[in-house]
């Protein structure tokens, strides 16, 4: 598998090294797809690298890796954000995986190995639900409500009505909320407060895990909130050009 | 102070 720029996975590895210490990652025709809980089990992610974030990739055999995310972390580190980043693994010796980073004018070249690790991790199936309520919006935008709010209080409430959606948090000493409306006034697509319900809802999530997936703002400059009364919240950063995507399944928290 | 639920409450192993 060949990314044009190591980028992309940089950022997958920090949008999800604090929830998820180990993983495997299934590699298919389809592409590199992975899918774990944080060890308090509050959190289910998911990442699906498609076929078309690669320069080049090609899957002969279905294979599983599991990879310690720490050591993967610190390889990939290594690599240029701008360097080719080349992930082999052979079906022969399935003990390692070889990364190779190459920068344009190929003056550096820097290769890597990482153990592989047996991981037994169980897939959780995810029912296809129907949302009572999506709400897309600027990924930066929800990375800074969180990020504020989760000063304010560790629950963070989110509640959407005709009114728009409002964010809530309760703290000891101090209450906060943030509410949006839909936005028709701008025209960039990305820029755009969309909101669609079928009937009003509330919920309640903690904001310390909240904050850990707004990371993933870095991917994808829009963030979808899939909500459904008692039923984890979805989170989904789709990444552009149908490269892929990473979603995060939280947990409510029980009125 | 709400009770923090687990995945597993929602969602079965596949």
């Amino acid at each position: 598998a060949r990314l044009p720029r190591s980028a992309v996975l940089k950022k997958i590895l920090d949008s999800v090294k604090d929830l998820v210490k180990e993983t495997n990652w299934d590699c298919n025709e389809e592409g590199m797809s992975m899918q774990a809980l944080d060890t308090g089990r509050i959190v289910l992610v998911e990442v699906m690298l498609r076929e078309a974030a690669f320069e080049s990739y090609a899957c002969e055999v279905p294979m599983t890796l599991g990879i310690d995310m720490e050591p993967f972390g610190k390889v990939l580190r290594c690599a240029g954000g701008d360097e080719k980043v080349t992930i082999k693994a052979s079906r022969n010796d399935q003990d390692h995986i070889e990364l190779v980073f190459e920068n344009e004018e190929k003056e550096r070249m820097s290769a890597f190995e990482l153990k592989l690790m047996d991981i037994d991790g169980e897939h959780m199936a995810v029912p296809d639900a129907e949302w009572g309520a999506e709400i897309s919006m600027p990924s930066s935008e929800f990375k800074k409500i969180v990020m504020d709010l989760a000063e304010i209080g560790s629950d963070l409430t989110i509640a959407v009505s005709k009114l728009g959606v409002t964010f809530t948090a309760q703290g000891n000493n101090c209450k906060g909320s943030m509410v949006l409306q839909p936005s028709t006034a701008v025209d960039k697509k990305s820029e755009q407060v969309a909101i669609s319900f079928t009937e009003p809802l509330e919920m309640t999530f903690a904001a310390p895990y909240m904050k850990m997936i707004t990371k993933a703002a870095a991917l994808s400059s829009t963030v979808t909130l899939s909500l459904d009364e008692a039923c984890p919240i979805c989170v989904r950063y789709e990444m552009e050009d149908n490269a892929g995507h990473i979603k995060y399944y939280l947990a409510p928290k029980e009125d | 102070k709400p009770r923090q639920l687990l995945i597993s409450r929602f969602f079965a192993p596949a």
